[in-house]
């Protein structure tokens, strides 16, 4: 014992049990903040409502994979919704980890109502109310007869927001065979709270190597 | 690879689990509650020496024995891991979002003498 061990696992300390646990939790810490690249726990700044966590975590348990190197994101959205039926909402994520992310893969979750009359018709705008007027570009378009949960997949360059990591979309729908107005539209059409609200389903991994000065020449 | 009891002065894996609660984290690690957190200690004399912490074979033994009593001068050996699993975190970042990542090699599964 005399012997100074040559490296520090050779010679385990023999601890007091009760400093011993405490140097575990220390470097549970450690450890778990490392291994998500986090220098301190985050400050959950507005914490999801508990049945929309719920719902999510059913999702991401649907066993698909974890990109490597990457994570799976749930953002839910806050909705801000002018017209009875949902139709023109404006969904708004916080997305401020992706501006150091590579995006591969975005898909809107939202869920039709079970009273569905007919086919509907969506269309999902990236919404950015800095630019003239709050000018909008189409995302997606869809149709659909079928009610309950649907993933429409949004290209990843429309998602990466503003560089304030906000994102703003806009939908736009109403039932095919009725032309009345979305505005005028009475029914709802899409399920905006609780549970059945709007989220992203975000894929991201590390970015992307920037290729260096010198590797380019 | 043996888990260490208070008599075993040899390498040996030493288990932990963490509850996310005990470190005050329950709030924004949502799954699992906790995880083991394992890590090896102990001796690693010569005749130990590159083995991979489990029951070696007799030809390991006779190897092991020839090492021991080697004129060759003794290097280190470190009781390290020798095999690793990842472990799936589900956590609320700071935009209250739900993030799901894999951490490689998070726990340990078994000691060996390097």
């Amino acid at each position: 014992q005399g012997v100074r061990a040559a490296c520090h696992s050779c010679r385990s300390p023999t601890l007091e049990p009760q400093a011993e646990q405490a140097l575990v939790l220390e470097i549970a810490k450690q450890q778990i903040l490392k291994g998500l690249h986090l220098t301190s726990r985050p400050k959950i700044s507005h914490p999801p409502p508990q049945a929309a966590l719920t719902g999510a975590l059913q999702r991401l348990q649907t066993g698909n994979m974890v990109p490597e190197n990457g994570e799976e994101i749930i953002s839910f959205a806050t909705v801000t919704d002018s017209s009875t039926s949902a139709c023109s909402s404006i969904l708004t994520f916080h997305l401020s980890t992706l501006q150091s992310h590579h995006l591969y893969q975005a898909r809107l979750w939202l869920h039709v109502v079970p009273t569905l009359p007919g086919t509907l018709y969506l269309r999902i705008f990236q919404w950015s109310p800095r630019r003239h007027q709050g000018s909008r570009t189409l995302l997606a378009e869809h149709q659909t007869t079928t009610p309950g949960w649907h993933a429409f997949t949004l290209p990843p360059s429309g998602v990466r927001g503003e560089d304030s990591g906000i994102l703003k979309l806009q939908l736009d729908c109403r039932p095919l065979e009725d032309n009345s107005t979305v505005a005028g539209q009475s029914t709802r059409l899409l399920d905006t709270t609780g549970n059945q609200g709007p989220f992203l389903e975000l894929k991201i991994g590390a970015n992307e190597p920037r290729t260096s000065r010198a590797r380019r020449r | 690879t043996p888990t260490c009891d208070p008599t075993t002065p040899l390498c040996c894996r030493r288990d932990h689990y963490v509850h996310f609660q005990d470190l005050g984290w329950g709030d924004w690690i949502l799954q699992p509650d906790g995880y083991q957190l394992n890590y090896c200690s102990g001796q690693c004399p010569l005749h130990l020496a590159g083995s991979p912490g489990i029951a070696a074979s007799f030809h390991s033994a006779v190897f092991n024995l020839l090492k021991a009593n080697s004129p060759w001068p003794a290097g280190t050996s470190c009781c390290v891991p020798t095999i690793q699993r990842p472990l799936s975190i589900l956590y609320l970042n700071q935009d209250g979002n739900v993030v799901k990542v894999d951490v490689p090699d998070m726990v340990v599964e078994a000691c060996g003498c390097s």
